[in-house]
């Protein structure tokens, strides 16, 4: 998947199976990712654990689960809110598109939650204090979180090698080269796709037209929209919302497309 | 320890009755419990003062005499006594102080800074 740091690092990785994304003393977050197709190393997520632990007056420890086709609007014990104590009510689930997209608001901590099922497979989004992200417990552990450091650089994958294979794959006029994709996208045709949907040429639109060249499911077209939709909302600083630059993963020299 | 607020609450909550009789009974025994809830949230923080225990016996007197059961409604004083009246009593009685991020932040320093994290297609 694509992952977007809390330092506004964009990376695509590998990280197949399960792997943190949170853990601090007030929320714990993890995610299950597999293979989107046989022998691929690209791999999106298909199971989401959120676990807010016991907070003071205000809620009980809440763990909220979400696997592809199961996108509940409750926590698993069936409740909808924080508990019984006083503050229960400061940590809430809504549905917004029932099986499609939940928001979960953690008013006791100043966070909110959205997560959605674009095709077969969900998408997380996180708006959190600056102060409580870096609230750990454990110091020595900080580095497996992947929002807080990103992914290893062994479950990195080099988009911008792949994208220029891609493009030399591209059958010159008359050619006889066959398309990337096996759904039948080229180059060409995956980045007008994703251009439909993604005008600005960031790396959200280059995300896209990744997706489209590995899998051909062109839900992931709208996977990478509504994520640019969610830092819209979610993020705090506007001139941050589009990403030019892979910061994780760049050579010299080797820079992304401008606006 | 916060347990004066919690004496404070009952006080109000009992000080101000217009109903007499088993009415009166009744909402006694429910500020009586709402009194019971909220000194049991601050028992972790109150071990050892001495208001907080004179409180807990006090409660366990009071309910005795009054012939109320430990089970049953619990009000929330500040709503039936003060809140009623004011345009955001929906966003108040919702929890105590600590329990808003925003609100309590706001007091100790500037607005806090918000970060953000996403993980989305293949």
């Amino acid at each position: 998947p694509h992952l977007r740091t809390f330092s506004d690092i964009f990376q695509t990785c590998k990280v197949k199976g399960a792997w943190p994304l949170i853990d601090n003393k007030y929320l714990y977050v993890q995610v299950t990712n597999s293979p989107v197709l046989p022998q691929s190393t690209a791999t999106a997520t298909s199971k989401l654990t959120i676990i807010f632990k016991n907070f003071q007056e205000c809620v009980d420890q809440k763990v909220y689960q979400a696997e592809t086709d199961e996108l509940p609007a409750a926590f698993v014990d069936g409740s909808k809110n924080g508990g019984d104590r006083h503050g229960a009510n400061t940590l809430r689930i809504l549905e917004k598109a029932p099986g499609q997209h939940v928001e979960i608001q953690a008013r006791y901590i100043g966070t909110t939650i959205v997560i959605r099922q674009v095709g077969r497979y969900l998408t997380f989004a996180i708006r959190m204090p600056e102060e409580l992200v870096h609230s750990t417990e454990d110091k020595e552990s900080q580095g497996l979180y992947l929002c807080l450091r990103g992914c290893p650089l062994s479950e990195r994958i080099d988009f911008r090698t792949f994208r220029a294979k891609a493009a030399e794959n591209e059958p010159a006029i008359g050619g006889s080269r066959p398309p990337v994709s096996a759904e039948g996208f080229t180059y060409e045709s995956a980045t007008a796709k994703c251009k439909e949907r993604l005008p600005v040429e960031d790396l959200y639109f280059q995300s896209c037209v990744f997706d489209l060249l590995t899998t051909g499911d062109v839900n992931f077209t709208m996977a990478a929209y509504y994520a640019f939709e969610d830092v819209k909302m979610l993020h705090s600083n506007k001139e941050k919302f589009h990403i030019f630059e892979r910061t994780g993963d760049l050579t010299p020299g080797n820079s992304a497309p401008g606006r | 320890c916060k347990i004066l607020k919690c004496n404070a609450e009952f006080w109000t909550a009992t000080s101000v009755s217009h109903n007499s009789g088993t009415e009166e009974a009744s909402e006694h025994c429910t500020a009586l419990r709402a009194y019971a809830h909220c000194v049991r949230r601050t028992a972790r923080t109150c071990r050892g003062d001495l208001a907080y225990h004179s409180a807990v016996h006090g409660i366990e007197d009071l309910m005795s005499q009054h012939n109320c059961s430990k089970e049953g409604p619990t009000s929330q004083p500040r709503t039936r006594t003060s809140l009623l009246s004011l345009p955001d009593s929906q966003e108040r009685s919702d929890g105590p102080e600590i329990c808003h991020y925003e609100r309590s932040f706001h007091k100790h320093s500037a607005p806090p800074n918000y970060t953000h994290c996403g993980l989305f297609g293949d």
